[in-house]
């Protein structure tokens, strides 16, 4: 399951690639979230899910290829190994 | 073609894409002024 997100996810960078050409930081910052990300979750079924689903998505419609990196984006940072603490009042 | 000095060229013709790239590019200079 790990090796098929990752595939998954390779491919799914590559396509946003393509379209994101004029902020290349875009894909940088996809990367580095990726790299932050729980390990357990990348290998789970539910970002396999999220990321097929999203890929597909992509693919059919590229013109909102920054809405589909932003909810990827989004479950990274909502698993990710650094939890920063809450803020105090 | 119009040229439009000063603003940024802007293609997205999707409203909701547009937003998320907005969303996004200020997500990474907040990561980066962090940093």
């Amino acid at each position: 399951l790990k090796a098929e997100n990752e595939r998954l996810f390779a491919e799914f960078s590559d396509f946003c690639a393509q379209h994101t050409g004029d902020h290349p930081e875009v894909m940088s910052y996809l990367a580095s979230r990726h790299q932050k990300t729980n390990p357990e979750y990348l290998a789970s079924v539910e970002f396999r899910n999220v990321l097929g689903r999203c890929l597909t998505r992509v693919q059919a419609r590229s013109s909102k290829v920054y809405v589909y990196i932003n909810e990827i984006c989004t479950v990274f940072k909502a698993h990710s190994q650094k939890k920063k603490p809450p803020l105090g009042p | 073609a119009p040229v439009h000095m000063g603003e940024e060229e802007d293609d997205d013709d999707d409203p909701e894409n547009r937003i998320a790239k907005k969303m996004l590019l200020e997500e990474i200079k907040a990561n980066l002024s962090s940093e």
